[in-house]
């Protein structure tokens, strides 16, 4: 069965599956380490009471056994093979190190995390983007230092004003745990119109991304020589040294969420050039279903929402034109009902459903309207260009109007008392 | 009474042949 459909056949929202969008895509990282191969220690603690201990490693780009790249960011994770992209050893700070991940479309995300396997940054700032990369904005800061470094107040209250706005906090920035922190960022959490998500387009925006960038800005400054600290030597085998090099390193990169298809599609498809779009229902199209079919445009495009599935529908135009437009004057005027306007109609119909002759044609009641037929032509008939008085026929009835002493419904007859002429001006002459 | 339709050929359409029906 469709999701997007009841068991009559009825519209109802439906959306894709929750998802972690990020898995298996490709990350843009503007550091990464073992190009050339380098030695990085960390302080690794354990669980029980024994002291944590140092554990040094080679990071060799060129050795697979020892690489780091950017794809461990989104691969498959499990608890006992924890692979972790790592940067360049890095000695100065503020350092950015950049991780851009583009989802191909626009998703509705409902949070960001990462899982370090080196002690989590101090400083870090997540930015979204809406056009493909184009613009980015800020969307969430976390810092030890808000104003400092991101010019923005700790830990701000989130209003009905502000809930569209990137916030900084100083949680998740401790130092501990050295290896293993998460940083997860939840779109929706504390934003007041969450709770009525439905009815809020400023948070339906504000969850609407196509890309994710996340920016290490400053590290965790370490408290003792040698924590989260690498070899400054361009010798990978050669022992750490005491300067303040610091790495950053990642296990999991997630992006939670839907793909977007406002309420119209369950599901999204790569299209013939491997694009991934919605698959619309709904009588709708676009990449996230977000405009309605050719000739569905008797009232607006609108967002399915739990109540309401609001389906495109189709123009009436009772089988005479393959175009219409919408109109919301119409549309109000009919107590939003019905706003589309039927363009070129044919077969001799016109007016905005194509539902009466157009003039110089008059209705043939023995046919419904929507036979192409419908509209019976009186301009080429013998008669109607001599009896008629005008061109313009009744609609309902097809009478068309009668020169003086001309009878019948298209004027094609002498009235009682009346004989023919041989004027075509005066067809019907009074008997003396 | 049903009166007979009118018949076209009886014109004379010499000074109105822009009336005269085009199927005649």
């Amino acid at each position: 069965p469709d999701p997007c459909y009841d068991d009559q056949g009825a519209a109802r929202r439906c959306i894709p599956e929750f998802i972690n969008a990020a898995f298996g895509k490709e990350v843009m990282v503007s550091s990464v380490c073992g190009r050339p191969a380098s030695r990085s220690c960390s302080v690794v603690e354990r669980s029980d009471d024994r002291p944590s201990v140092r554990s040094c490693q080679i990071c060799d780009a060129a050795d697979p056994r020892r690489a780091h790249p950017a794809s461990y960011l989104t691969d498959l994770n499990s608890a006992h093979n924890l692979t972790c992209w790592q940067s360049e050893n890095l000695n100065t700070s503020p350092h950015n190190v950049t991780l851009t991940l583009s989802l191909g479309k626009k998703f509705e995300i409902t949070y960001v995390s990462l899982q370090f396997c080196s002690p989590r940054p101090e400083s870090l700032a997540i930015y979204k983007s809406m056009d493909y990369g184009k613009t980015w904005m800020p969307y969430q800061f976390y810092s030890s230092q808000c104003r400092r470094l991101y010019n923005r107040p700790n830990k701000a209250s989130i209003t009905k004003q502000n809930e569209q706005e990137a916030l900084c906090t100083d949680g998740h920035t401790d130092l501990y745990p050295l290896s293993g922190g998460l940083i997860a960022f939840s779109t929706l959490d504390g934003r007041p119109s969450g709770k009525d998500f439905d009815n809020s387009p400023v948070l339906q925006d504000w969850v609407t991304v196509t890309d994710i960038r996340v920016v290490f800005s400053r590290p965790q400054l370490p408290r003792e020589q040698g924590l989260g600290a690498a070899s400054n030597s361009d010798d990978p085998m050669a022992v750490t040294s005491s300067l303040p090099t610091y790495f950053y390193a990642v296990g999991d990169f997630q992006v939670g969420g839907r793909c977007k298809c406002n309420g119209h599609g369950s599901r999204c498809l790569k299209d013939k050039e491997g694009k991934l779009v919605c698959d619309c229902k709904h009588n709708t199209e676009g990449p996230e279903c977000d405009r309605c079919k050719p000739f569905h445009y008797d009232r607006p495009w609108q967002r399915a929402n739990a109540r309401e599935a609001n389906e495109c529908l189709a123009c009436n135009c009772n089988l005479h034109a393959r175009r219409c437009r919408f109109n919301m004057e119409l549309y109000k005027l009919s107590g939003r009902k019905s706003g589309g306007v039927c363009m070129n109609c044919r077969h001799n119909t016109a007016g905005r459903h194509c539902h009466y002759c157009k003039e110089g044609f008059y209705r043939d009641m023995a046919r419904p309207i929507t036979h192409r037929r419908a509209c019976k032509g009186s301009r080429k008939s013998e008669s109607f260009s001599v009896g008629a008085a005008g061109k313009t026929c009744n609609q309902t009835t097809g009478q068309c109007p009668c020169k003086d002493g001309v009878t019948g419904i298209t004027c094609n007859r002498c009235a009682k008392g009346y004989q023919q002429s041989r004027s075509p001006v005066a067809p019907c002459i009074k008997i003396p | 009474d049903v009166m007979p339709t009118l018949d076209m050929a009886l014109f004379d359409w010499t000074d109105y042949e822009d009336m005269k029906p085009v199927d005649t």
